[in-house]
């Protein structure tokens, strides 16, 4: 699971 | 999980935040409180918090932009001047 999740692209940051 | 409600009492809802479906960061997530906006005036939003839902619409499974969407026109809906946040450590 680990693994799976450090394939993902880092989520963009979006100020509200 | 926890409730809180965030009364609209500034210009600004004053949250960043991070995550979303398809990501590092699942579910998004408070990474930053802006001085002076309203989730910072209500003092129980805290930076690392996951939203689960906001004013009961689940953001499991959406997108970032998406939460961002939902979280944005909560804030400017005139239906109500809260926004309630189910959040989690």
């Amino acid at each position: 699971v680990r693994e799976k999740r450090l394939t993902l692209p880092p989520s963009e940051i979006t100020m509200l | 999980a926890t409730l809180v409600r965030v009364v609209k009492n500034a210009n600004t809802l004053g949250i960043a935040i991070e995550g979303g479906a398809n990501t590092r960061q699942p579910m998004p997530r408070i990474v930053t409180i802006q001085k002076g906006g309203s989730a910072h005036n209500c003092e129980q939003l805290k930076v690392g918090l996951v939203i689960l839902e906001v004013n009961g619409i689940s953001l499991r499974g959406r997108e970032h932009k998406e939460a961002a969407r939902i979280i944005a026109e909560a804030f400017k809906s005139k239906e109500k001047d809260y926004i309630d946040f189910l959040v989690v450590e």
